[in-house]
């Protein structure tokens, strides 16, 4: 991958429900094509199950022991240590770094900048509508509108008649077509805000999956033996309008089953809307005949608890919290170069495309996203930061997770896995 | 084929569910829960930490997990307290 521009998509919130993934449910077709060209981690776990100290130990190559932030109020270049993170790697090595939509979390953990002008070549671009993401945007069963949790909506009737990741793909692909006329290479981050709550999506996606398709958790209680302190009381979901007026319990509720089960429907739903997204966005790359010189990352910063152990949200050590989707495309690697001109990223119609995944490598490796910045660099064919001493606080450039590019053989793997759907 | 390990931490400002135990904010930290992964197992304490200089004691366990991938992949059964796996600890410590 030398030389290689870098597509990294992160996505806010998402636990690996994907087809590729072995979810026989969810509609995913466009991102399980990506993973029929990429070498997929099926144990892949966020060093923190929330969005802020995720995100900035990811970005940074450091744990949160490191970054020293487990909330959202420290910026780590003042608080810790004046950490150098990927995208600012990239940039000194000659890329033009770019950011679209939720990459860092915006506020201060990232200097109110998302870290601009040290990580990003121009200002990291925000959709417009992100502001409205928690108004009173979803209509209720008496035609009000409310802050709910769960939001399928007209987007006809949204504020600005649109919603933050449909702009955030046409950003995307705008910035891809200017990158190709300067034929510079480049580093591009989008970062899509759903499957993050509230799950307001369009409408039409709740088709996809009809209610009675949709059961509990497989083990919708607390556990017997879950120590107090392990478990998340789901607070933020709480504080929406549909759960307040449910007036539940705290702190182990439970929600109503039905409810349970719209919850679970419309995260599913919201998956299946950032897979059109995702689709449009790989589409693009074709359309910019990119496809056979760009690296593709797929991630998220953590997962969510769909009613397990009696929790929602994210905010724990459970594994349903913490794994993550993680596939890597590098033409040439995981994948034969394609005859130029031939689509690798058609885009799939999640209402009419027949799910026909096909595996092309599936780790079972257990790895961890502090491994991105390392794996990255020695995809990209840059120079693999030096592993972090300990302390590391006085170090701009080291990195706290090994590469895991030596796993991408995944047929040297003892229990390699050939067979989605027995695997996962 | 060595064995490759996951390591992740979530904080907490009580041993008991309280209003910001979700996300509590720094100075709020009073408990730290460091997991341990790997293919076959989930190993979890939870140890006081103190946020004014960052240092969990480990000698301070507050309660723990452990689930056993093969037998419980949904981590429903905790056996952290079952004398059983002293084995275990004697294995992965």
């Amino acid at each position: 991958g030398d030389g290689m521009n870098v597509l990294f998509i992160v996505v806010d919130d998402l636990r690996p429900v994907l087809g590729c993934y072995g979810d026989k449910l969810v509609k995913s077709p466009n991102i399980d094509q990506l993973a029929s060209h990429s070498v997929v981690f099926s144990n892949a776990y966020a060093q923190q199950a929330v969005c802020a100290p995720s995100r900035v130990s990811f970005l940074t190559g450091r744990r949160p022991d490191s970054t020293r932030l487990y909330d959202f109020y420290s910026y780590w270049r003042v608080h810790a240590g004046n950490y150098s993170t990927m995208p600012q790697y990239f940039k000194e090595n000659g890329y033009v770094t770019l950011s679209v939509g939720k990459v860092f979390h915006p506020g201060v953990s990232s200097n109110y900048s998302d870290d601009y002008p040290h990580s990003w070549s121009v200002p990291p671009f925000h959709p417009s509508t992100e502001k409205y993401e928690n108004d009173k945007t979803c209509r209720g069963k008496d035609g009000r509108l409310y802050a709910n949790l769960v939001c399928p909506v007209d987007v006809t009737e949204m504020p600005g008649g649109t919603l933050p990741d449909i702009q955030s793909t046409e950003e995307a692909i705008r910035l891809m077509n200017v990158m190709k006329t300067s034929k510079q290479k480049f580093f591009l981050a989008v970062g899509y805000h759903k499957p993050h709550i509230p799950l307001r999506y369009p409408q039409e996606f709740l088709k996809l999956y009809p209610l009675e398709n949709i059961t509990l958790a497989p083990d919708p209680w607390v556990p017997e033996k879950l120590p107090s302190v392990a478990y998340n009381p789901w607070m933020d979901i709480r504080q929406r309008d549909d759960v307040k007026a449910l007036n539940v319990s705290f702190p182990y509720g439970p929600l109503p089953y039905d409810f349970q089960r719209q919850i679970r429907q419309s995260y599913y739903a919201a998956v299946s809307y950032l897979d059109t997204q995702v689709g449009q966005l790989l589409n693009a790359l074709d359309d910019v005949g990119l496809s056979n010189s760009t690296i593709v990352v797929f991630t998220a910063d953590h997962g969510w608890s769909l009613g397990e152990h009696g929790e929602w949200a994210k905010y724990s050590n459970f594994d349903v919290a913490t794994r993550v989707p993680l596939m890597f495309y590098v033409p040439g690697m995981t994948t034969s170069p394609v005859i130029p001109g031939e689509r690798v990223f058609p885009y799939r119609d999640p209402f009419s495309h027949i799910s026909d995944f096909m595996p092309q490598g599936q780790s079972k490796k257990v790895v961890e996203l502090v491994s991105l910045f390392s794996t990255l660099a020695e995809l990209a064919g840059l120079q693999v930061p030096p592993v972090c001493p300990e302390p590391s606080f006085h170090v701009v450039l080291c990195t706290e997770g090994s590469s895991i590019v030596r796993y991408f053989n995944v047929s040297e793997e003892k229990d390699g896995c050939d067979d989605t759907f027995r695997c996962f | 084929n060595e064995e490759t390990v996951a390591f992740s931490q979530y904080p907490r400002p009580a041993d008991t569910p309280q209003w910001n135990s979700d996300k509590p904010k720094l100075k709020d930290i009073r408990i730290m829960g460091y997991s341990m992964r790997t293919i076959d197992y989930r190993y979890t304490v939870w140890v006081q930490f103190n946020p004014n200089n960052f240092s969990a004691n480990f000698e301070d366990v507050h309660a723990g997990e452990l689930y056993m991938v093969e037998t419980d992949p949904n981590q429903d059964y905790n056996i952290y307290n079952n004398t059983l796996h002293v084995w275990f600890y004697k294995k992965i410590l």
